[in-house]
Protein backbone atom coordinates (compact mmCIF):
# COMPACT_ATOMS: atom_id res chain seq x y z
CA UNK A 1 0.00 0.00 0.00
CA UNK A 2 2.86 2.58 0.78
CA UNK A 3 3.00 4.60 -2.31
CA UNK A 4 6.10 4.23 -4.77
CA UNK A 5 9.11 6.57 -4.01
CA UNK A 6 9.24 9.37 -6.64
CA UNK A 7 12.88 8.71 -8.13
CA UNK A 8 13.01 6.93 -11.08
CA UNK A 9 14.31 3.42 -10.92
CA UNK A 10 17.69 2.92 -12.52
CA UNK A 11 17.72 -1.04 -12.24
CA UNK A 12 18.16 -2.98 -15.52
CA UNK A 13 15.08 -4.05 -16.50
CA UNK A 14 15.66 -4.15 -20.14
CA UNK A 15 14.18 -7.74 -21.12
CA UNK A 16 11.28 -6.52 -19.13
CA UNK A 17 11.02 -3.71 -21.58
CA UNK A 18 11.40 -4.31 -24.86
CA UNK A 19 9.26 -7.69 -24.42
CA UNK A 20 6.37 -5.29 -23.26
CA UNK A 21 6.79 -2.92 -26.18
CA UNK A 22 7.31 -5.08 -28.98
CA UNK A 23 4.26 -7.36 -27.82
CA UNK A 24 2.18 -3.85 -27.33
CA UNK A 25 3.66 -0.89 -28.95
CA UNK A 26 4.96 -2.90 -32.32
CA UNK A 27 8.71 -1.98 -30.91
CA UNK A 28 11.08 -3.07 -33.43
CA UNK A 29 14.04 -4.51 -32.27
CA UNK A 30 17.10 -3.75 -34.81
CA UNK A 31 19.85 -6.08 -33.37
CA UNK A 32 22.28 -4.13 -36.23
CA UNK A 33 25.39 -2.61 -35.47
CA UNK A 34 25.15 1.45 -36.08
CA UNK A 35 28.00 3.71 -36.59
CA UNK A 36 25.69 6.50 -34.59
CA UNK A 37 22.24 7.61 -33.61
CA UNK A 38 19.93 8.64 -35.74
CA UNK A 39 17.68 10.86 -33.90
CA UNK A 40 15.71 9.83 -30.74
CA UNK A 41 16.44 6.65 -29.50
CA UNK A 42 13.40 3.99 -30.64
CA UNK A 43 12.64 2.12 -27.63
CA UNK A 44 12.58 5.53 -25.61
CA UNK A 45 10.11 6.91 -27.99
CA UNK A 46 7.88 3.80 -27.56
CA UNK A 47 7.84 4.22 -23.59
CA UNK A 48 6.86 7.72 -24.01
CA UNK A 49 3.64 6.48 -26.18
CA UNK A 50 3.30 3.76 -23.70
CA UNK A 51 3.34 6.23 -20.69
CA UNK A 52 1.00 8.54 -22.14
CA UNK A 53 -1.48 5.99 -22.89
CA UNK A 54 -1.42 5.35 -19.37
CA UNK A 55 -1.31 8.88 -18.09
CA UNK A 56 2.22 8.30 -16.44
CA UNK A 57 4.86 10.60 -16.22
CA UNK A 58 6.30 11.18 -20.12
CA UNK A 59 9.77 10.62 -19.64
CA UNK A 60 10.72 7.98 -21.67
CA UNK A 61 12.94 6.03 -18.96
CA UNK A 62 11.69 2.61 -16.85
CA UNK A 63 10.72 4.50 -14.07
CA UNK A 64 9.05 2.33 -11.48
CA UNK A 65 5.45 3.62 -11.92
CA UNK A 66 6.27 2.54 -15.70
CA UNK A 67 7.78 -1.17 -14.27
CA UNK A 68 4.82 -1.42 -12.44
CA UNK A 69 2.39 -0.88 -15.29
CA UNK A 70 4.46 -3.24 -17.30
CA UNK A 71 4.06 -6.10 -14.52
CA UNK A 72 0.37 -5.91 -14.50
CA UNK A 73 -1.55 -8.81 -15.66
CA UNK A 74 -3.25 -7.49 -18.61
CA UNK A 75 -4.71 -7.79 -22.47
CA UNK A 76 -2.88 -9.45 -25.03
CA UNK A 77 -4.08 -6.98 -27.54
CA UNK A 78 -1.58 -4.64 -28.36
CA UNK A 79 -2.58 -1.24 -27.17
CA UNK A 80 -1.68 0.99 -30.73
CA UNK A 81 -3.21 -0.19 -34.08
CA UNK A 82 -1.12 -3.01 -36.06
CA UNK B 1 -12.54 4.97 -25.69
CA UNK B 2 -10.89 3.90 -28.80
CA UNK B 3 -12.12 2.47 -32.09
CA UNK B 4 -10.24 -0.68 -33.75
CA UNK B 5 -8.48 0.97 -37.09
CA UNK B 6 -10.31 0.98 -39.68
CA UNK B 7 -13.64 0.80 -37.86
CA UNK B 8 -14.49 -3.41 -38.77
CA UNK B 9 -17.70 -4.39 -37.48
CA UNK B 10 -20.73 -6.86 -37.16
CA UNK B 11 -22.61 -6.26 -40.62
CA UNK B 12 -25.98 -8.55 -39.04
CA UNK B 13 -26.78 -7.32 -35.67
CA UNK B 14 -27.62 -11.12 -34.40
CA UNK B 15 -24.26 -13.04 -33.84
CA UNK B 16 -23.36 -16.68 -32.99
CA UNK B 17 -21.16 -17.53 -30.42
CA UNK B 18 -19.80 -21.50 -29.10
CA UNK B 19 -17.45 -22.19 -26.31
CA UNK B 20 -15.20 -24.82 -28.09
CA UNK B 21 -13.78 -25.93 -24.61
CA UNK B 22 -13.75 -25.93 -20.81
CA UNK B 23 -11.25 -24.61 -18.94
CA UNK B 24 -11.05 -27.59 -15.81
CA UNK B 25 -10.91 -25.01 -12.88
CA UNK B 26 -14.44 -23.97 -13.20
CA UNK B 27 -17.59 -25.96 -13.09
CA UNK B 28 -19.30 -25.67 -16.74
CA UNK B 29 -22.26 -24.20 -16.02
CA UNK B 30 -20.05 -21.32 -14.18
CA UNK B 31 -17.99 -20.97 -17.28
CA UNK B 32 -20.83 -20.85 -19.49
CA UNK B 33 -22.57 -18.23 -17.30
CA UNK B 34 -19.69 -16.06 -17.09
CA UNK B 35 -19.70 -15.96 -20.88
CA UNK B 36 -23.66 -15.14 -20.76
CA UNK B 37 -23.01 -11.91 -18.74
CA UNK B 38 -20.27 -10.60 -20.63
CA UNK B 39 -22.11 -11.21 -23.87
CA UNK B 40 -25.34 -9.53 -22.08
CA UNK B 41 -22.87 -6.29 -21.05
CA UNK B 42 -22.48 -5.84 -24.97
CA UNK B 43 -26.46 -6.50 -25.67
CA UNK B 44 -27.76 -4.46 -23.25
CA UNK B 45 -26.49 -1.20 -24.90
CA UNK B 46 -26.52 -2.19 -28.41
CA UNK B 47 -28.89 -3.85 -30.72
CA UNK B 48 -26.50 -6.79 -30.75
CA UNK B 49 -27.89 -10.14 -30.11
CA UNK B 50 -26.24 -13.57 -29.14
CA UNK B 51 -27.14 -16.86 -29.95
CA UNK B 52 -24.89 -20.29 -28.62
CA UNK B 53 -24.46 -22.60 -30.83
CA UNK B 54 -23.03 -26.24 -30.24
CA UNK B 55 -21.43 -27.50 -33.37
CA UNK B 56 -19.69 -25.68 -36.59
CA UNK B 57 -18.38 -22.19 -37.34
CA UNK B 58 -20.00 -19.43 -35.15
CA UNK B 59 -19.29 -15.58 -35.22
CA UNK B 60 -17.14 -15.55 -32.40
CA UNK B 61 -15.12 -18.47 -31.12
CA UNK B 62 -14.27 -19.15 -27.51
CA UNK B 63 -11.83 -21.52 -26.32
CA UNK B 64 -8.87 -22.04 -23.48
CA UNK B 65 -5.76 -22.50 -24.89
CA UNK B 66 -2.13 -22.58 -23.63
CA UNK B 67 1.16 -21.04 -24.89
CA UNK B 68 1.86 -21.00 -28.64
CA UNK B 69 -1.73 -21.61 -30.07
CA UNK B 70 -0.78 -20.99 -33.67
CA UNK B 71 -2.14 -17.46 -33.87
CA UNK B 72 1.13 -16.11 -34.22
CA UNK B 73 0.01 -14.71 -30.52
CA UNK B 74 1.49 -16.91 -27.78
CA UNK B 75 0.55 -16.62 -24.37
CA UNK B 76 3.16 -16.40 -21.91
CA UNK B 77 1.80 -18.59 -19.17
CA UNK B 78 0.52 -17.61 -15.60
CA UNK B 79 0.56 -13.80 -14.93
CA UNK B 80 1.31 -11.02 -18.13
CA UNK B 81 -1.58 -11.72 -20.80
CA UNK B 82 -4.64 -13.06 -19.74
CA UNK B 83 -6.39 -13.28 -23.34
CA UNK B 84 -6.90 -11.54 -26.45
CA UNK B 85 -9.54 -11.26 -29.13
CA UNK B 86 -9.53 -10.61 -32.73
CA UNK B 87 -11.71 -7.77 -34.07
CA UNK B 88 -14.93 -8.34 -36.17
CA UNK B 89 -13.87 -10.39 -39.55
CA UNK B 90 -14.45 -13.96 -41.14
CA UNK B 91 -12.70 -16.87 -39.95
CA UNK B 92 -10.46 -16.01 -37.24
CA UNK B 93 -12.43 -12.72 -36.60
CA UNK B 94 -14.13 -11.97 -33.39
CA UNK B 95 -12.58 -15.31 -31.81
CA UNK B 96 -11.42 -14.61 -28.07
CA UNK B 97 -8.65 -16.82 -26.44
CA UNK B 98 -8.76 -17.04 -23.01
CA UNK B 99 -4.78 -18.59 -21.42
CA UNK B 100 -5.62 -21.56 -19.88
CA UNK B 101 -2.49 -21.18 -17.86
CA UNK B 102 -4.44 -18.66 -15.77
CA UNK B 103 -6.59 -19.58 -12.63
CA UNK B 104 -9.95 -18.95 -13.85
CA UNK B 105 -12.86 -18.26 -11.91
CA UNK B 106 -16.48 -17.01 -11.06
CA UNK B 107 -14.98 -14.92 -8.31
CA UNK B 108 -11.88 -12.54 -7.13
CA UNK B 109 -9.71 -15.45 -6.42
CA UNK B 110 -8.00 -16.51 -9.35
CA UNK B 111 -8.70 -14.67 -12.77
CA UNK B 112 -12.10 -13.62 -13.03
CA UNK B 113 -13.34 -15.17 -16.48
CA UNK B 114 -16.58 -12.60 -16.15
CA UNK B 115 -14.52 -9.45 -16.52
CA UNK B 116 -12.16 -10.87 -18.94
CA UNK B 117 -14.70 -11.95 -20.92
CA UNK B 118 -16.42 -8.93 -21.45
CA UNK B 119 -13.17 -7.03 -21.88
CA UNK B 120 -12.06 -9.39 -24.84
CA UNK B 121 -15.78 -9.34 -26.30
CA UNK B 122 -15.52 -5.74 -26.69
CA UNK B 123 -12.75 -6.23 -28.82
CA UNK B 124 -14.34 -9.02 -31.14
CA UNK B 125 -17.05 -6.44 -31.26
CA UNK B 126 -14.85 -3.92 -32.85
CA UNK B 127 -13.40 -1.62 -29.71
CA UNK B 128 -9.75 -1.03 -28.77
CA UNK B 129 -8.25 -0.32 -25.90
CA UNK B 130 -9.51 2.62 -24.06
CA UNK B 131 -6.97 4.78 -22.20
CA UNK B 132 -9.59 5.98 -19.50
CA UNK B 133 -8.44 3.75 -16.51
CA UNK B 134 -12.08 3.11 -15.13
CA UNK B 135 -13.24 1.78 -18.69
CA UNK B 136 -13.89 -2.13 -19.27
CA UNK B 137 -11.68 -1.62 -22.47
CA UNK B 138 -8.68 -0.60 -20.16
CA UNK B 139 -6.15 -2.88 -21.11
CA UNK B 140 -5.40 -4.20 -17.38
CA UNK B 141 -6.66 -6.63 -15.62
CA UNK B 142 -8.78 -5.29 -12.11
CA UNK B 143 -11.14 -7.17 -10.29
CA UNK B 144 -14.79 -6.09 -10.02
CA UNK B 145 -17.36 -7.90 -8.21
CA UNK B 146 -19.53 -9.33 -11.32
CA UNK B 147 -22.60 -8.86 -9.07
CA UNK B 148 -21.68 -5.33 -8.84
CA UNK B 149 -20.48 -4.59 -12.31
CA UNK B 150 -21.87 -1.75 -14.44
CA UNK B 151 -20.82 -1.43 -17.53
CA UNK B 152 -18.66 2.02 -17.57
CA UNK B 153 -20.33 5.12 -19.66
CA UNK B 154 -16.60 5.20 -21.75
CA UNK B 155 -17.44 1.92 -22.98
CA UNK B 156 -20.71 2.52 -23.57
CA UNK B 157 -20.27 5.49 -25.80
CA UNK B 158 -17.68 3.35 -27.39
CA UNK B 159 -19.76 0.30 -28.43
CA UNK B 160 -22.85 2.69 -29.42
CA UNK B 161 -20.61 4.58 -31.19
CA UNK B 162 -20.49 1.09 -33.59
CA UNK B 163 -23.71 -0.02 -33.29
CA UNK B 164 -26.22 2.73 -32.00
CA UNK B 165 -27.76 2.46 -29.25
CA UNK B 166 -30.12 -0.81 -27.76
CA UNK B 167 -33.83 -0.86 -28.65
CA UNK B 168 -34.88 -0.57 -24.90
CA UNK B 169 -36.92 2.73 -24.09
CA UNK B 170 -35.27 3.79 -21.26
CA UNK B 171 -31.28 3.48 -22.53
CA UNK B 172 -29.21 2.57 -19.38
CA UNK B 173 -26.15 4.70 -18.32
CA UNK B 174 -22.86 3.76 -16.82
CA UNK B 175 -20.39 5.25 -14.05
CA UNK B 176 -17.78 7.41 -14.96
CA UNK B 177 -14.50 7.38 -14.04
CA UNK B 178 -14.09 10.70 -11.39
CA UNK B 179 -11.41 13.09 -12.13
CA UNK B 180 -10.30 15.11 -9.11
CA UNK B 181 -10.35 18.23 -10.93
CA UNK B 182 -13.92 18.23 -12.02
CA UNK B 183 -15.73 21.04 -10.02
CA UNK B 184 -18.98 19.25 -10.35
CA UNK B 185 -16.99 15.93 -8.42
CA UNK B 186 -19.08 15.27 -5.05
CA UNK B 187 -17.36 12.22 -3.11
CA UNK B 188 -19.52 9.17 -0.79
CA UNK B 189 -17.13 9.05 2.12
CA UNK B 190 -13.52 10.46 2.93
CA UNK B 191 -11.00 9.60 5.61
CA UNK B 192 -7.31 10.09 6.67
CA UNK B 193 -5.32 6.99 6.67
CA UNK B 194 -1.54 7.19 8.62
CA UNK B 195 -1.58 10.77 7.28
CA UNK B 196 -2.95 10.33 3.99
CA UNK B 197 -6.41 11.71 2.67
CA UNK B 198 -9.00 9.04 0.88
CA UNK B 199 -11.68 9.98 -0.92
CA UNK B 200 -14.22 7.41 -2.01
CA UNK B 201 -16.47 7.80 -4.93
CA UNK B 202 -18.29 4.57 -6.43
CA UNK B 203 -15.90 2.01 -7.12
CA UNK B 204 -12.87 4.35 -6.72
CA UNK B 205 -10.81 5.57 -3.95
CA UNK B 206 -8.43 8.58 -4.84
CA UNK B 207 -5.75 8.97 -2.74
CA UNK B 208 -3.57 12.33 -1.78
CA UNK B 209 -0.33 11.67 0.11
CA UNK B 210 0.68 15.11 1.66
CA UNK B 211 4.34 14.53 0.20
CA UNK B 212 2.84 13.97 -3.82
CA UNK B 213 1.69 16.77 -6.24
CA UNK B 214 -0.56 14.36 -8.06
CA UNK B 215 -4.12 12.25 -6.45
CA UNK B 216 -3.78 8.55 -7.25
CA UNK B 217 -6.68 6.89 -8.70
CA UNK B 218 -7.10 3.47 -7.66
CA UNK B 219 -10.20 0.48 -7.70
CA UNK B 220 -10.93 0.33 -3.69
CA UNK B 221 -10.60 -3.40 -5.25
CA UNK B 222 -6.83 -2.84 -5.98
CA UNK B 223 -6.40 -2.67 -2.38
CA UNK B 224 -9.16 -4.31 -0.52
CA UNK B 225 -10.91 -6.71 -2.32
CA UNK B 226 -13.62 -7.48 0.35
CA UNK B 227 -14.96 -4.32 0.60
CA UNK B 228 -17.66 -2.96 -1.96
CA UNK B 229 -18.09 -0.10 -4.10
CA UNK B 230 -19.89 2.76 -3.10
CA UNK B 231 -18.53 3.07 0.64
CA UNK B 232 -20.78 5.57 2.65
CA UNK B 233 -18.96 6.75 5.76
CA UNK B 234 -15.54 6.10 6.69
CA UNK B 235 -12.96 7.61 10.09
CA UNK B 236 -9.71 6.65 11.35
CA UNK B 237 -9.28 6.32 15.40
CA UNK B 238 -5.73 7.11 14.99
CA UNK B 239 -5.13 5.81 18.76
CA UNK B 240 -6.02 2.21 17.76
CA UNK B 241 -4.37 2.60 14.14
CA UNK B 242 -8.12 1.53 12.37
CA UNK B 243 -10.47 3.09 9.77
CA UNK B 244 -14.07 1.74 9.69
CA UNK B 245 -15.65 1.65 6.26
CA UNK B 246 -19.44 1.45 6.55
CA UNK B 247 -22.43 0.78 4.08
CA UNK B 248 -25.85 0.27 4.23
CA UNK B 249 -25.96 -1.35 7.69
CA UNK B 250 -22.21 -2.77 7.70
CA UNK B 251 -19.14 -1.70 8.82
CA UNK B 252 -15.48 -3.51 8.39
CA UNK B 253 -12.37 -2.66 9.94
CA UNK B 254 -9.14 -1.99 8.77
CA UNK B 255 -5.89 -2.45 10.93
CA UNK B 256 -3.31 -1.03 9.30
CA UNK B 257 -3.70 -1.44 5.89
CA UNK B 258 -5.69 -5.23 6.15
CA UNK B 259 -8.90 -5.49 6.66
CA UNK B 260 -9.58 -7.34 9.90
CA UNK B 261 -11.06 -11.01 9.97
CA UNK B 262 -14.67 -11.56 11.03
CA UNK B 263 -16.01 -8.48 9.33
CA UNK B 264 -18.42 -6.88 7.78
CA UNK B 265 -20.18 -6.54 11.14
CA UNK B 266 -23.87 -5.13 11.80
CA UNK B 267 -23.79 -1.40 12.70
CA UNK B 268 -25.98 -2.54 15.61
CA UNK B 269 -23.22 -3.11 17.26
CA UNK B 270 -21.91 0.33 17.78
CA UNK B 271 -25.11 0.98 19.57
CA UNK B 272 -27.30 2.50 16.99
CA UNK B 273 -30.88 1.78 16.85
CA UNK B 274 -32.36 -0.70 14.13
CA UNK B 275 -33.99 2.66 12.77
CA UNK B 276 -30.76 3.49 11.70
CA UNK B 277 -30.36 2.07 7.86
CA UNK B 278 -27.17 3.90 7.20
CA UNK B 279 -23.92 6.23 7.61
CA UNK B 280 -24.10 9.34 5.80
CA UNK B 281 -20.40 10.69 7.14
CA UNK B 282 -18.05 10.23 10.22
CA UNK B 283 -15.22 11.30 12.05
CA UNK B 284 -13.61 11.06 15.04
CA UNK B 285 -11.85 13.52 17.41
CA UNK B 286 -8.56 12.57 18.59
CA UNK B 287 -8.50 14.74 20.92
CA UNK B 288 -11.67 13.96 22.69
CA UNK B 289 -12.06 10.37 21.71
CA UNK B 290 -15.40 10.77 20.17
CA UNK B 291 -16.91 10.04 17.08
CA UNK B 292 -19.41 12.08 15.34
CA UNK B 293 -21.73 9.73 13.25
CA UNK B 294 -24.16 11.53 10.53
CA UNK B 295 -27.24 10.10 9.26
CA UNK B 296 -29.52 12.30 7.68
CA UNK B 297 -30.38 15.41 9.12
CA UNK B 298 -28.91 14.19 12.37
CA UNK B 299 -25.93 13.33 14.45
CA UNK B 300 -24.65 10.35 17.07
CA UNK B 301 -21.83 10.88 19.53
CA UNK B 302 -19.64 7.68 20.22
CA UNK B 303 -17.27 7.08 22.82
CA UNK B 304 -14.21 4.86 22.05
CA UNK B 305 -13.08 4.94 25.31
CA UNK B 306 -15.87 3.55 26.23
CA UNK B 307 -16.75 2.20 23.09
CA UNK B 308 -20.38 2.83 23.21
CA UNK B 309 -22.84 5.73 22.18
CA UNK B 310 -23.33 8.40 24.27
CA UNK B 311 -26.81 9.54 25.81
CA UNK B 312 -28.75 12.21 24.45
CA UNK B 313 -28.21 11.09 20.73
CA UNK B 314 -29.33 11.88 18.03
CA UNK B 315 -29.27 15.40 17.64
CA UNK B 316 -29.84 17.66 15.12
CA UNK B 317 -26.65 18.57 12.68
CA UNK B 318 -27.53 22.16 12.64
CA UNK B 319 -28.12 22.52 16.16
CA UNK B 320 -24.29 21.80 16.83
CA UNK B 321 -22.51 22.15 13.50
CA UNK B 322 -23.75 25.61 12.46
CA UNK B 323 -25.07 25.77 9.00
CA UNK B 324 -24.45 22.28 7.98
CA UNK B 325 -27.47 20.83 7.55
CA UNK B 326 -26.48 17.17 5.97
CA UNK B 327 -23.46 15.97 5.31
CA UNK B 328 -21.88 13.56 2.37
CA UNK B 329 -18.50 12.79 3.90
CA UNK B 330 -16.71 14.49 6.84
CA UNK B 331 -12.79 14.06 8.23
CA UNK B 332 -10.76 15.89 10.72
CA UNK B 333 -7.27 17.32 9.65
CA UNK B 334 -4.99 19.49 11.42
CA UNK B 335 -7.65 20.14 14.62
CA UNK B 336 -10.08 21.10 11.65
CA UNK B 337 -13.48 19.04 10.57
CA UNK B 338 -14.01 19.45 7.11
CA UNK B 339 -17.62 18.72 6.18
CA UNK B 340 -18.84 17.59 2.36
CA UNK B 341 -21.98 18.19 1.06
CA UNK B 342 -22.51 18.40 -3.10
CA UNK B 343 -19.59 20.08 -4.54
CA UNK B 344 -19.15 22.26 -1.31
CA UNK B 345 -16.94 22.19 1.55
CA UNK B 346 -17.09 23.34 5.09
CA UNK B 347 -14.02 24.05 7.34
CA UNK B 348 -15.28 23.70 10.88
CA UNK B 349 -13.05 24.63 13.79
CA UNK B 350 -14.80 22.45 16.55
CA UNK B 351 -12.93 24.77 19.16
CA UNK B 352 -14.55 27.78 18.28
CA UNK B 353 -17.27 25.58 17.31
CA UNK B 354 -18.14 27.77 14.41
CA UNK B 355 -17.71 27.15 10.39
CA UNK B 356 -14.52 29.29 9.75
CA UNK B 357 -14.12 28.43 5.63
CA UNK B 358 -16.41 27.41 2.89
CA UNK B 359 -14.61 25.84 -0.32
CA UNK B 360 -15.02 23.73 -3.38
CA UNK B 361 -15.18 19.83 -2.53
CA UNK B 362 -12.23 19.30 -4.76
CA UNK B 363 -9.83 22.05 -3.37
CA UNK B 364 -7.62 19.23 -1.79
CA UNK B 365 -6.38 18.02 -5.50
CA UNK B 366 -3.99 21.17 -6.20
CA UNK B 367 -6.37 21.85 -9.51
Amino acid sequence: FPVAPEAEDERKTPKLVESYLQNFYDLQIDHQPRLRSTGENHLSAKLKEMQEFFGLQVNGKPDLDTLEMMQKPRCGVPDIGQ
Amino acid sequence: YALTPGNPKWKRNNLTYRILNYTPEMRRADVDEAIQKALRVWSNVTPLTFQKVEDGEADIMMSFVYGDHRDYSPFDGPGGMLAHAFQPGEGIGGDVHFDEDETWTKDGTGTNLFIVAAHELGHSLGLSHSNDPGALMYPTYSYTDPKEFLLPQDDIDGIQAIYGQSDAAVQPTGPVTPQPCDPSLTFDAITTLRGETIFFKGRYMLRKHPSRAETELNFISLFWPKLPSGIQAAYENVERDEVLFFKEDKYWVLRGYDIAPGYPKPIYRLGFPKTVKRVNAAYSDETTGKTYFFTADRYWRYDENKRSMDHGYPKKIVSHFGKIGRVDAAFQKDGYVYFFHGTTQFQFDPRAKRIVGQMKSISWFNC
